[in-house]
């Protein structure tokens, strides 16, 4: 079973055709293994990212380097599908 | 064990055999109006099962609803769930819907990828494509909707069979998109064809192939933008609509462009809500009022397909 301890969901509200840019590569950067939830197609839409532990800190180094903002949407994913399953558990009981 | 449609809880997600099992409840309390075909089975033999709401008739023109296509995104099948009872509670008391359905079916699959519903739970909440093998690589499972015979192979697919987005090795591969496509061609009356995603607040129509706009493009455009308005009347959820290439992304394969070539005008894609905090994990107490306003836009396209016959 997959966990996801320390995963965190981040969301990048694109302000420019550079920044889109920028993360359609990141989209290409197999090893950091990320999840696009949201892909970067326009700034009408935001980004977000499912980004696993052990590459948060390239990708916040990534992200800053190209000036492109975002915020923590979820902040460690395990926590949220611990409660999602205990949730399952009481309501099957 | 769930074991009544009235003891369900509508606001909790469930494993496969809980709906599956509930399927079977809906149908024995309303034995007159629903009933449930086995469509085929899965890639690792799980049956895929459609929901029938008729009063009679030989394949009536025909409302298509398909929940579940990616198994993350839970609220799909959830919201199909609450839409099953609600069409067959609501028969006999809302007259337009007792009308529709008087001379239309309403056709829902509830799960769609059974087995990718079934990882979710047992093995990886993140899953989003289908089981199947694919020869030559590690990674398994193909994203269905991109498999569909709709300029198949095309921009907005990949041919990795390790990305989330891999178009399978050709058109239909995928058994659950086969089953699906079969039991369609064969009923030859379908006059909608919805199908039901999460997350991100969109209703889409085709072509996601192509940004060129389908024939039917400005029809399309007024009927999921009024309808989208209902949906939005009830908690103030935004959606936004268009085709899918403009205002998501060039996606080749995807099941409602499929439809719409098919000659099933009525085609289109909803992305249900998730206001921005949650994605894939949208929480239970979400579930109803996810559903409900699904329903008043669900409905609204319904009623315009019952009442412009083609």
């Amino acid at each position: 079973e997959r966990l996801f301890v320390g995963d965190q969901v981040i969301r990048i509200n694109v302000e420019s055709e550079e920044q889109i840019q920028a993360l359609q590569a990141l989209e290409s950067q197999e090893e950091w293994k990320l999840d696009f939830w949201l892909h970067p197609v326009s700034a009408d839409l935001p980004v977000d990212i499912r980004v696993p532990r052990s590459s948060l800190d390239s990708v916040t180094e990534y992200l800053q380097a190209h000036g492109i903002p975002f915020s923590v949407m979820i902040d460690n994913l395990q926590e949220l599908l611990d409660q999602e399953r205990a949730e399952m558990v009481q309501n099957q009981r | 064990m769930e074991r009544s449609t009235r003891s369900f809880n509508f606001g909790a997600y469930h494993r496969l055999e809980t709906i599956y099992s509930w399927m079977d409840s809906l149908v024995a309390q309303y034995p007159k109006l629903v009933s449930k075909q086995e469509i085929g089975k899965s890639y690792e033999n799980r049956s895929m099962y459609v929901l029938k709401f008729s009063t009679g008739g030989n394949k009536r023109p025909a409302i298509w609803i398909d929940t579940g296509i990616h198994s993350r995104e839970w609220v799909s099948p959830a919201t199909g769930v609450w839409t099953a009872n609600k069409i067959a509670s609501d028969y006999g008391r809302d007259a337009s819907l007792t009308s529709l359905l008087d001379s239309m079916d309403i056709y829902m699959m509830l799960l769609t990828n059974p087995d990718g519903y079934a990882y979710t739970h047992s093995n990886d909440r993140m899953w989003r494509k289908t089981r199947s093998r694919n020869p030559g690589s590690m990674c398994r499972g193909v994203d269905p909707n991109r498999n569909w015979n709709a300029q198949f192979g095309g921009p907005g697919a990949s041919r990795n069979p390790c990305s989330d987005s891999y178009h399978g090795p050709s058109a239909h591969s995928e058994i659950e998109v086969k089953n699906v496509v079969d039991f369609i061609l064969s009923h030859g009356n379908f006059k909608s064809f919805i199908s039901v995603h999460a997350y991100s607040q969109l209703l889409m129509y085709p072509y996601g192939y192509s940004c060129s706009a389908v024939p039917d493009a400005r029809e399309l455009d007024t009927v999921g933008r009024a309808a989208v308005q209902k949906l939005t009347s009830l908690y103030g959820t935004r959606y936004k609509v268009g085709s899918i290439c403009k205002i998501i992304y060039q996606a080749s394969g995807g099941s409602i462009d499929w439809s719409y070539n098919q000659g099933i005008k009525y085609s289109f894609a909803f992305e249900l809500r998730d206001t921005g905090r949650y994605g894939f994990i949208l929480p239970a107490n979400q579930i109803i009022p996810t559903a409900t306003e699904t329903w008043l836009a669900l409905k609204h396209i319904m009623e315009y397909v019952h009442k412009n016959s083609y």
